[in-house]
C-alpha cells in the first residue's frame, strides 16, 4: 500500500516515500507469524540542480546533476535511489513445520539520495 | 491473473525463492510459537513494524538492534535460525530395560539444510515437563547416544550401532537442558546431515526411590527440540564502510 499525500510540488523532489507491505494482502499471513507487514518505503523524485545539493548526493552526481541542467540533451539526471537501509528479521512456518527466524538485509528504505 | 488456488504465481514462486521462504502447503499449521523464537525474533531490527500477530507472543519490549548476522542471545553468526521438534515425539516410549528409568529414541530432519549455509550452533533442549512427583533436587545419569546405521521408526536396529556422544550427572529435572551437539562432534559423517539420530537414556542416581510410574510419565512429559543456526554468507555482507 502506498500512500500518495498531496504532492509537494509538480516536479517533487527525491525522497522516501511510504511502501506498507501487508503479508496478508499476499496471502502469506498463515504460515508467516509475525510481523503482519513492515513498511519498505521506496525512493522517487528528481535530481535536479541544485536540489541534488541539499540531499545526499555524491559528488559525481552533483557533477552530473549541473551538467544536465546546462545541456539536458546531452547528460541525464542522475538517478534517485535508496542511500540508507534497515534490516528485518521474520517469523515463519517452513514446509517441515519448523518455525523458522530469518534476517534479511536492505529491507527498508530509510533515506534516498542521488547517484 | 489469479492462480488456480493452492498454486503459486510465478511471481510469488521467484520471490519466495528469492527470500528462501517456503511457505507449508495445506492448512495453516497450528502448533505453538517457542518462546525462545518469540524472544530471538523481538530482539530483532526496529524497523520490523509488527502490527501484532493473532498468535502474538508476550509482549516484549524491542531490544536494540543487534549487530548484522549475529544472534546475540546465542552468541553465535548467524541470520536464520530454526527451531525443530523431535519428529519421534509420537513414538510413545521403549519400556526401558533393567535399571533404566527412560530410553528415547530422537529423530530430527534436517533435510531443509542448505550447502551454501553454514552451521553455527545446533542446540538440543530436554525439556520434561517438570511433572508434580518430580523431585525437585535429585541426581539423574543421562547419556546421548548417536544412532548410526538402519534404523525403524527413528530408533537403531541394532545397539551395538551407536556411539556414546555424552554421559553426565544433571542435578535435576525441573528445568530444560541444554545441549551444543556441534561441541560434541561430529554429526553424521557429512558436514550436512539430513538426518540426527540420537538415544537418551536416563538412570536414577544412586540409592534414588522414584516414585512409581514416574518414568513413564517422563517419557510421555518429554519435549525434544533442536535450535539450528545457520549463516547464509551470500545475504551478510559485511556492513559497508559509510561513504563520504
Amino acid at each position: 500500500a502506498t500512500y500518495l499525500g498531496p504532492l509537494d510540488s509538480p516536479d517533487p523532489p527525491c525522497r522516501a516515500r511510504q511502501l506498507y507491505i501487508n503479508f496478508r494482502e499476499v496471502g502469506w499471513h498463515n504460515w508467516i507469524i509475525a510481523p503482519r507487514g513492515f513498511m519498505a518505503n521506496y525512493c522517487q523524485g528528481h535530481c535536479f540542480f541544485p536540489t541534488a545539493t541539499k540531499i545526499s548526493s555524491l559528488n559525481h552526481a552533483v557533477m552530473q546533476s549541473l551538467m544536465h541542467s546546462v545541456a539536458p540533451a546531452t547528460t541525464p539526471p542522475p538517478c534517485c535511489v535508496p542511500v540508507k537501509l534497515s534490516p528485518i528479521s521474520v517469523l515463519f512456518y517452513d514446509n517441515s513445520d519448523n518455525v523458522v527466524l530469518r534476517h534479511y538485509e536492505d529491507m527498508v528504505v530509510d533515506e534516498c539520495g542521488c547517484r | 491473473t489469479q492462480p488456480q488456488p493452492g498454486t503459486l504465481s510465478p511471481q510469488a514462486s521467484a520471490l519466495l525463492q528469492t527470500l528462501g521462504l517456503s511457505p507449508p502447503p495445506g492448512p495453516p499449521p497450528t502448533r505453538p510459537v517457542p518462546s525462545v523464537m518469540w524472544r530471538l525474533f523481538r530482539r530483532g531490527p526496529e524497523a520490523t513494524e509488527t502490527q501484532g500477530s493473532e498468535n502474538e507472543g508476550p509482549e516484549m519490549p524491542q531490544e536494540p538492534q543487534p549487530l548484522p548476522c549475529h544472534v546475540e542471545e546465542l552468541g553465535v553468526p548467524g541470520n536464520i535460525v530454526r527451531h525443530v521438534l523431535d519428529g519421534g515425539a509420537s513414538a510413545p516410549p521403549e519400556p526401558a530395560l533393567g535399571s533404566l528409568c527412560l530410553e528415547k529414541p530422537l529423530f530430527f530432519n534436517l533435510s531443509f539444510l542448505n550447502p551454501k549455509e553454514q552451521l553455527t550452533l545446533v542446540r538440543l533442549e530436554l525439556n520434561f515437563g517438570a511433572p508434580a512427583d518430580l523431585a525437585p533436587a535429585q541426581d539423574w545419569e543421562l547419556s546421548l547416544s548417536h544412532a548410526q546405521g538402519p534404523q525403524l521408526w527413528g530408533r537403531p536396529l541394532h545397539w551395538h550401532h551407536r556411539e556414546v556422544l555424552l554421559s553426565q550427572t544433571v542435578p535435576t529435572l525441573h528445568d530444560p537442558l541444554h545441549f551444543d551437539m556441534l561441541a560434541l562432534g561430529r554429526l553424521g559423517n557429512s558436514t550436512f546431515p539430513q538426518n540426527l539420530s540420537l538415544v537418551l537414556e536416563l538412570l536414577p542416581g544412586r540409592d534414588s526411590d522414584l516414585p512409581k510410574g514416574l518414568c513413564t510419565k517422563l517419557g510421555h512429559s518429554l519435549e525434544a527440540s533442536l535450535l539450528v543456526v545457520t549463516l547464509d554468507p551470500q545475504l551478510c555482507q559485511p556492513t559497508s564502510r559509510k561513504r563520504r
